[in-house]
């Protein structure tokens, strides 16, 4: 059963946004 | 010395708890560096889908956006990057498509939302989100699925593209129907060196290999249908382009020839139980071409006729196959220049493009229908190959 709080909208950036929040930037660094 | 029973799944809550400074870990293990053969054939379809939707439903369990957000940008970012990496590969694609679905199904399945619920079982209710509404993450995984389908479409093609003109146009399977050769015609040299060697059952192996690959990855039925329209268009499209442009497959017996290669394609939508998904309709034009070669083209009856008959060709494309019909024997003359001017004034309200080719990269508007599944997350194992280890069952 669904729960009778609501529930918090997480904003979510535009999938060109999210590619600039690269998580892999320090692994590709020489 | 404690004995080490295994939980039941009851006792199980469908949750996975991992540690923050594990989530490049498991993105690594899970989406970077694993083989789409080993998981799909030894593992249930989606389950890397169902692994990152349960570590998901820990992190809103701990009420922790942070955590939410991480492994969500993490989650694309990986699924882009192996797609970057592979993206010629058509069976990651296939994979990662089918799970980016997966998830996204799982994100409404579980939203808590009633719309996205009516198929749930009590349990599965039970194991809705409870602190986060996660729509706007929901938009970005259905971009991205579009992404990824695109890119799939494209890996298709570039598989496909090569066999198309020589199994469906070139290479004759009906033996003796053309007889004699167009007089005057040169046989055209081959712009590929193994063009020659495909032939309709290449084409037809071609896409019982693409149709098993992606059953085998779990992809849903209405997804699937939507590639083999996409599939179906790009043959028909491809064939009656370069019978448009070539006067040797503008005969009586290549008419022939043809038709009889759409009734095997229709056979093979026929075994995969796919008559129903538009694909037969997008071979319309090519079906029409090949008729338009076989009817009499000689009288006011037979223009009417044609005229009536070839609803889905353009009249720049009836009149271009009329000039280039070339007779093969003595039985079959060519077409009157009355004949065509005929047509011509027949088809002049015709309120249409002067389009000649048909547009080989039109690529039709996917949609990914809600397909909520009924596997229960509090019996998914994680299988040992997978290096999730640090993973915990919730």
């Amino acid at each position: 059963r669904p729960p009778s709080r609501p529930r918090v909208l997480l904003k979510a950036p535009t999938l060109a946004e999210m590619e600039e929040m690269n998580i892999f930037e320090e692994e590709e660094s020489p | 010395r404690p004995v080490n029973l295994p939980r039941k799944e009851k006792d199980f809550q469908g949750m996975l708890e991992y540690k923050k400074e594990d989530e490049l870990k498991l993105v690594k293990n899970l989406i970077l560096e694993l083989k789409p053969r080993g998981v799909a054939v030894n593992f249930i379809p989606g389950l890397p889908a169902y692994i990152l939707f349960m570590c998901l439903r820990h992190a809103d369990y701990l009420n922790d956006d942070q955590k939410v957000r991480t492994l969500l940008t993490s989650t694309i970012n990986s699924i882009k990057k192996i797609l970057k990496k592979r993206g010629d590969d058509f069976e990651t694609v296939s994979f990662w498509l089918s799970n980016t679905c997966r998830f996204l199904h799982c994100l409404k399945q579980y939203s808590g939302e009633e719309a996205f619920m009516k198929h749930n079982t009590p349990r599965q209710n039970e194991h809705c989100l409870s602190n986060f509404d996660l729509a706007e993450y929901r938009q970005v995984l259905s971009d991205l699925a579009i992404q990824i389908y695109q890119q799939l479409i494209k890996c298709m093609e570039n598989i496909l593209q090569p066999m198309i003109v020589s199994g469906m146009l070139e290479h004759e399977t009906i033996q003796g129907v053309s007889g004699v050769k167009p007089t005057g015609l040169r046989k055209r040299t081959s712009s590929i060196a193994d063009e020659g060697t495909y032939t309709l059952d290449s084409i037809l192996r071609q896409l019982s290999s693409f149709h098993s690959i992606m059953c085998q990855h779990g992809t849903d039925p209405e997804l699937i249908k939507q590639v083999v329209k996409q599939q179906f268009y790009i043959i028909g499209a491809v064939t009656l382009n370069n019978l448009l442009l070539r006067k040797d497959m503008c005969s009586w017996s290549k008419g022939m020839q043809i038709r009889y290669n759409v009734s095997q394609l229709e056979e093979w939508l026929r075994d995969k139980n796919l008559m129903n998904c538009g694909a037969k309709e997008t071979l319309e034009p090519l079906i029409q071409a090949a008729q338009l070669l076989q009817v009499k083209k000689k009288t006011d009856e037979d223009a009417e006729a044609i005229c009536s008959m070839c609803n889905a060709l353009t009249t720049a494309q009836i009149v271009k196959v009329l000039n280039l019909y070339t007779p093969v024997n003595e039985f079959e003359e060519r077409v009157s220049i009355m004949f065509i001017r005929t047509i011509q004034t027949r088809l002049r309200d015709r309120k249409e493009s002067p389009q000649l080719l048909m547009d080989t990269k039109i690529i039709y508007p996917v949609t990914f229908p809600f397909n909520p599944s009924s596997l229960a997350l509090e019996s998914i194992h994680i299988p040992g190959s997978l290096n999730l280890g640090f993973l915990t069952r919730v």
